[in-house]
């Protein structure tokens, strides 16, 4: 079973 | 005060096709330097970046910057009153709520204009890391979106697996499963019907369909798209707009547990 990641995980805000 | 103009509003029209999809609003971000977008689909799974150069509008004024935050449903309904030939030019006065649009036919013997209310979006810039890439593919944006199309009957995922000998897509579900290679291109007569791979190293990675379907969208851009992967890490699907600048889609993979 595969867990969709969030984007936010990756990339911080600014 | 703020003015760009655009020879045909086609280019226009199919800018927002390709990120209405995702977003129900967005602000747009006016510069000297051009005009640029970067939003979040509300589920927060990908990201949206879009550039467009002021030396790619046929005329381009910009005085102070300015964000316009703007409701991409309303803004299509003004864009469907424009025919693709059309001229489109966009204006705002500095610190306006509104944004105008018009529309001059080829012959100058229609004007028509559309006024926009403008919102206050909250705005969350994200900072996107340079990164090398293990595997960087191009192809034709119409075999990508035809690959995404077509495995998506099969599963809600698709797995992307890029080897030096070329790249392979598969989906599998309950009715079966499905796999489509393609291998680089070693001699084409037009350029953009290449496929091409860059590889540092071998990359396996999930995405989710629904995702990848709505940034071809962005294929009547661009004749050519290309696939940015590095294990672990967002891929990124870039289409070059001709002339004026790029889209690129962010989407943050899926990871078995």
């Amino acid at each position: 079973k595969s867990t969709q990641k969030n984007i936010l995980s990756y990339f911080s805000k600014t | 005060m703020f003015e760009a103009r655009l020879i045909s509003s086609g280019i226009l029209k199919k800018v927002l096709d390709a990120i209405k999809d995702l977003l129900n609003e967005a602000t747009f971000d006016c510069s000297d330097s051009g005009i640029q977008l970067q939003a979040m689909d509300n589920s927060h799974v990908s990201l949206v970046s879009l550039n467009m150069r002021s030396d790619g509008f046929d005329k381009y004024r910009c005085d102070r910057n300015l964000s316009m935050g703007m409701n991409l449903a309303n803004m299509a309904k003004i864009l469907k009153c424009a025919n693709n030939t059309d001229t489109v030019t966009i204006k705002a006065q500095d610190n306006a709520d509104t944004v105008t649009f018009m529309f001059e036919s080829q012959n100058q013997e229609k004007v028509s204009d559309y006024e926009m209310k403008l919102m206050n979006l909250d705005q969350e810039h994200l900072g996107i890391p340079e990164t090398d890439y293990a595997c960087i593919v191009r192809m034709p944006s119409h075999e990508f979106a035809r690959i995404c199309r077509d495995l998506t009957q099969f599963g809600e995922s698709v797995v992307i697996t890029c080897t030096k000998e070329g790249v392979r897509f598969s989906a599998s579900g309950d009715s079966g499963s499905a796999n489509i290679k393609l291998a680089q291109t070693s001699s084409v007569d037009k350029e953009e019907e290449a496929v091409s791979i860059e590889m540092q190293e071998p990359v396996t990675l999930t995405f989710a369909c629904q995702y990848l379907n709505s940034f071809t969208k962005a294929t009547p851009l661009s004749p050519q798209v290309s696939l940015s992967m590095s294990a672990d890490v967002p891929l990124v699907v870039e289409y070059q707009i001709p002339d004026l600048g790029h889209i690129r889609y962010y989407l943050a993979p899926k990871i078995e547990e």
